[in-house]
């Protein structure tokens, strides 16, 4: 009955809760894996390369100078970089020669909310406690910091991602299960208000959206409003691999044509779906947020794993 | 077992080759803009660097590289001519020195060892040797004795200590 | 410690650290 299945949908919350208070962000580390990371002192264009050639969109910062950690590279600096050129498109010596040290500037120069210090949080902490710092700092990563014994100096020892926390949850928590409540009920997500552009539409425009609203990602409709594909932040890493700037006035269609082959394609749901199905989902892809759509396929709203989270933690 | 029936799916038309197929369709000339290439050269990783040179002229150039830089070394025994144990004062301008002013030791000791593999064929290897006070007072090691709080052991100094000496041997030769 | 050839004025080193239980490789990208 509906009013079993509300009944259900409160336990299983409450259990995930507890689930994340009992576990460390050590914990969804696997036994082995890797970091990469990269000195300040490396240009912006190589490390662009690095990223791409190792399927990453992101990684720790190292200032050799300081011997610390020096934040996070990702898709943002990319769009400050774009959007510095867009406005100062005789500057291209300057960006040809940009190191990671000078993101900073480029952040202020456009105007970008600095990005407020990278938070991050100790390895041992609760999982829930990583969680709720990323949610208030509307970050999508959290590194996980610790310090070296003798020297006392920083240790990153990962970065946890929203995906990374998520699929860890659906993969350790059989309370997914009884979370049956259909999205309709549960007023999460987007609905109002979506910016959304044509195949026509210029990229630096989609870009531009991006900035303006804070958003990841703009879903991309036809003349009958109709989902037919999503622009990401990432996405602009391949619009200016090689350091080529050239690509700015493509249109977003023909943008997403530098698209690689092993892009799995955007996820849609309906309002009828639960969370157990979207968990499902997380557990088995690499889901970074769902397009909620009509039978028609017309889009609705948009799901981040940002909401999700949101709602496991505070609802 | 109530699993409600889900209408999660990938969206068709966001599937990188239908979607070229739909832009080359109508603009046949978009055919040019190339995806990403997936297939990534694989990054080739080697133990320490290799050397084709003779041993006694890699030594040299180890040698140099570390006087250059200002590390010191142990006098080799006669009976280890090969390894170089190295003291490399590491202390970058911090910022933010330990709050609690601990005292934060600063030579680094590495071991460099020349390996052969195989006629004419080198290897230097590049090992972490722990951390000296540069008054020669013991490191105080605060690390809980258990074995489980044991190696929080941060890598970056020794990588990038290595990776000035591999520059300096690189620009040198 | 773990090298890889210079290429693009570029050099990565890494080593595989042990840290508690876990086993980490870092890998450091740095500039010539």
């Amino acid at each position: 009955s509906p009013e079993q299945i509300r009944r259900d949908q409160r336990i299983g919350l409450e259990a995930i809760r507890e689930f994340l208070q009992s576990k460390t962000s050590f914990d969804v580390l696997p036994v082995s894996y890797r970091v990469i990371v990269f000195e300040t002192s490396l240009l912006v264009k190589r490390a662009l390369n690095i990223l791409l050639q190792n399927s990453i969109v992101s990684a720790p910062l190292w200032n050799s100078k300081t011997s610390r950690f020096a934040g996070l590279l990702t898709s943002n600096d990319f769009i400050n970089v774009i959007q510095y050129y867009s406005q100062n498109p005789d500057q291209f010596q300057f960006i040809d020669n940009l190191t990671l040290n000078g993101l900073r500037d480029v952040e202020k120069a456009v105007g970008t909310t600095t990005s407020l210090e990278t938070v991050s949080i100790h390895p041992f902490k609760p999982l829930y406690d990583a969680c709720v710092k990323m949610i208030q700092s509307s970050a999508r990563r959290i590194p996980l910091i610790d310090e070296d014994e003798d020297t006392h100096r920083e240790i990153v020892v990962s970065v946890l991602t929203e995906y990374r926390i998520l699929k860890f949850v659906s993969m350790n928590c059989k309370e997914t299960k009884i979370l049956l409540q259909p999205l309709h009920e549960l007023n999460i997500g987007t609905m109002t208000n979506i910016s959304a552009a044509k195949l026509e539409t210029p990229v630096m425009e989609v870009i531009d959206l991006m900035i303006q609203k804070s958003i990841s990602s703009v879903p991309i409709v036809d003349d009958q409003d109709k989902l037919i594909n999503v622009y990401e932040a990432v996405d602009v890493l391949t619009l200016i691999k090689g350091g080529l700037y050239t690509d700015l006035t493509l249109s977003v269609g023909e943008a997403l044509l530098k698209r690689s082959d092993d892009f799995e394609g955007v996820y849609t749901c309906t309002l009828n779906d639960s969370l157990f199905a979207i968990s499902e989902t997380i557990r088995k892809a690499r889901v970074h947020r769902l397009f909620i759509v009509d039978d028609e396929g017309k889009l609705l709203g948009v799901l981040t794993l940002s909401d999700i989270l949101k709602y496991i933690l505070f609802s | 077992g109530y699993a409600p029936q889900s209408n999660i799916a990938v969206l068709p038309s966001s599937l990188p080759q239908i979607h070229r197929a739909y832009m080359v369709q109508m603009h046949p000339e978009l055919a040019s803009i190339q995806p990403i290439t997936t297939k990534k050269s694989k990054t080739r990783w080697h133990f320490g660097i290799r050397s084709r040179s003779y041993p006694l002229d890699v030594m040299g150039e180890i040698y140099r590289a570390l006087r250059n830089l200002n590390a010191e070394w142990q006098r080799p025994s006669e009976e280890e001519l090969w390894t170089i144990k190295v003291r490399w004062k590491y202390s970058p301008n911090d910022i933010g020195v330990d709050s609690t002013q601990k005292k934060i030791p600063d030579m680094m000791k590495l071991q460099i060892q020349l390996f052969q593999l195989e006629p004419n064929n080198y290897l230097v290897d590049f090992k972490f040797d722990g951390w000296d006070n540069a008054d020669g007072s013991e490191v105080e090691n605060v690390g809980i004795p258990d074995d489980d709080a044991v190696s929080s052991f941060s890598a970056y100094p020794f990588l990038h200590l290595c990776t000035r000496l591999i520059m300096e041997l690189a620009v040198n030769s | 410690l773990a090298t890889t050839s210079i290429k693009h004025n570029t050099l990565a080193v890494a080593c595989v650290v042990r840290y508690k239980r876990k086993y980490v490789t870092q890998i450091l990208y740095a500039p010539l």
